[in-house]
């Protein structure tokens, strides 16, 4: 996947971190002080559709050229920026009754995007 | 994107930098707190102190062992709940835990075990008994489940494994024990119950796991 810098406009991964305690959560979540989210962002023109993010084969280049040439023109139906690579964020807290959980929860991390 | 300039991915109005922020961060907290089957943030109720928290974690296990495939394996959860020392006297000590989100879709108790500290005289060796009392199914009594026999010959903190008993009371949110000392013993062992030392159990669990289709 590709990485935002400065005025990117196609589809890429814009680091974005959530400090805990910027949201007065840092009370009852006790590790890890925040966590990397991050999110996709930018635009997905029909000839990159399946591109950086998806390993594209020859197979999708071929396929995706003849989308472009042959709906060239048509409305809709463009393809999005999505991410294609996600980690799990293990995580320490107390619940209502002041017990401690450790858990990892699944897909919250965004490690790559590509587009659809 | 500045101000007024269209989103480079929907086309829509651009947001300034201040509300996409915002947004990305409600985004954050409604992920985790669904994620944790939360509907809102916990308010604690009763802080638990640095001393006890670092001892416990100390317990904690690592990783999940077996590997499973993803699509059966669900969240896996290790819960350290400290003890309310319940009524307790020269002749037993009583221990209340409370669990309250035990009721997230798909709990599977996977073991359980209590961790307590015992100040020993030297050179003796303590029999102790530990009563699983449970709440009957349509009263505020509680009720003898099991009980467990564990010899104690040392100083320190020492583990046992709890039963299926244990764990249904798990799974209903609350868990009584009483921890009684077999036979007589010249100078009564002591189950210490202060900061560093409060007693806890530890719950491995997991949550929304499928479960296990038989093959036949």
């Amino acid at each position: 996947g590709i990485d935002c810098q400065g005025g990117s406009r196609m589809c890429c991964r814009q680091e974005f971190f959530v400090d805990f305690r910027e949201i007065g959560w840092h009370d009852w979540i006790i590790q890890p002080e925040g966590y990397a989210m991050n999110f996709c962002t930018g635009q997905c023109p029909l000839h990159v559709a399946g591109m950086p993010g998806i390993a594209a084969s020859f197979h999708t280049s071929v396929l995706n050229l003849l989308k472009a040439n042959i709906a060239a023109g048509t409305a809709g139906g463009g393809s999005c920026c999505v991410p294609t690579a996600r980690r799990p964020l293990s995580l320490l807290y107390y619940d209502r009754d002041s017990n401690i959980v450790k858990t990892d929860i699944p897909d919250m991390v965004v490690d790559a995007c590509g587009c659809s | 994107p500045r101000a007024g300039g269209q989103c480079p991915a929907c086309g829509g109005p651009a947001l300034d930098l201040e509300s996409r922020r915002e947004l990305l961060l409600d985004l954050a907290k409604r992920s985790i707190l669904d994620k944790l089957h939360l509907s809102q943030r916990p308010t604690l109720s009763r802080p638990v102190s640095r001393t006890a928290l670092r001892t416990a974690l100390q317990h904690l296990h690592g990783p999940p062992q077996e590997a499973l495939p993803e699509d059966n394996r669900g969240q896996e959860c290790e819960i350290i709940s400290f003890a309310k020392t319940g009524l307790s006297n020269i002749n037993q000590t009583r221990l209340d835990f409370h669990f309250s989100d035990t009721t997230a879709g798909g709990m599977e108790v996977q073991q359980a075990s209590l961790m307590f500290f015992v100040q020993l005289p030297l050179n003796t060796t303590w029999t102790l008994k530990v009563r699983v009392l449970v709440l009957g199914p349509h009263d505020s009594n509680l009720t003898l489940a099991t009980q467990h026999l564990l010899e104690v010959d040392a100083s320190g903190w020492h583990q046992l494994l709890l039963g299926p008993e244990a764990q249904a009371a798990y799974s209903q949110g609350h868990l009584t024990l009483e921890l009684v000392p077999e036979g007589q013993v010249a100078q009564s062992p002591v189950i210490l119950a202060g900061a560093a030392h409060r007693p806890f159990v530890t719950v491995q669990v997991r949550v929304g796991g499928k479960h296990r289709v038989r093959r036949r």
